[in-house]
């Protein structure tokens, strides 16, 4: 028996608008330690890892690990009918070919409740190693989100380097060539506003616009996006889910031949 | 040309 209650409700709903896009079919883990997710998109390029901790559910029962296979834009579509604002549960029986999701409005005036069946995945899990990165860039989410789509306009390929002086992001493309640099910026009142820039060692990676354009969908998950970079590994962009776990993408990146 | 690296090319297959 499963059954996770999240008061916060739209979580779950910018979660699924965010990852629907990038994979179509993914199993949802359930253990005591929480509800997750790890997928890869079907060119094995990109990876999403979703962690939402027991703790952060109201209530949380889970009487033995248990996956669930399901289809992204069909959860994403069940999800959309609930409010903001609404309570939702996840139920499911153990061995049971079918997901519950409840919404209940803040005052309890409405209750739905969604079925939808469960599928049978055959998913490949990756083992990702625990990695110290050469550069790590934490930045407000939107003026990633805002950088991304701006080179995105110019170019397919996006050159994220680190250096003493800042973070730069460059494109190239048939109309000319764009270059926009951020400074590290701990003076802003407000700690959300804040670029902070920890390097190691200056590093130079390039990637696709197109999915770094994808990720962003998850920018109104959190107010600060961290983008950890190493030239031997995939970039990470990773948004936090207040108090509760987080939403990673891994990204290969784009090599010269 | 860039060549698009897999992930597989960098994490193991549980």
């Amino acid at each position: 028996m499963l059954e996770l209650r999240l008061v916060q409700g739209s979580l779950l709903k910018k979660v699924m608008e965010s990852i629907k896009d990038l994979v179509n079919d993914a199993n949802f883990d359930c253990s005591a330690t929480g509800f997750s997710l790890q997928a890869m998109d079907s060119s094995h390029v990109a990876l999403v890892s979703l962690l939402l901790r027991s703790e952060g559910f109201e209530h949380y029962r889970c009487d033995r690990n248990l996956s669930m296979g399901m289809n992204l834009g069909n959860m994403a579509k069940m999800l959309k009918c609930a409010g903001n604002d609404d309570i939702v549960t996840v139920k499911a029986d153990d061995g049971g070919d079918c997901v519950t999701f409840m919404f209940e409005s803040p005052n309890q005036d409405k209750i739905a409740d969604f079925e939808m069946k469960l599928m049978d995945i055959d998913s490949e899990h990756l083992g990702i190693p625990e990695a110290e990165y050469e550069a790590i860039v934490r930045m407000p989410s939107a003026e990633f989100a805002r950088i991304c789509k701006d080179l995105s306009t110019i170019g397919d390929t996006v050159v994220i380097s680190v250096t003493k002086e800042g973070v730069k992001f460059s494109t190239r493309g048939d109309i000319g060539t764009a270059n926009i640099v951020l400074r590290q910026n701990t003076s802003v009142d407000k700690p959300e506003e804040a670029t902070i820039i920890e390097m190691e060692t200056p590093v130079s990676l390039t990637f696709a616009l197109r999915y770094m354009n994808s990720f962003t969908k998850a920018t109104p998950l959190a107010s600060q996006v961290t983008v950890s970079l190493s030239s031997e590994l995939p970039v990470v962009v990773e948004y936090k889910i207040a108090e509760m776990g987080y939403l990673r993408f891994y990204l290969a990146p784009k090599i010269e031949e | 040309a860039c060549l698009q690296k897999k992930l597989l090319d960098y994490f193991n297959a549980d």
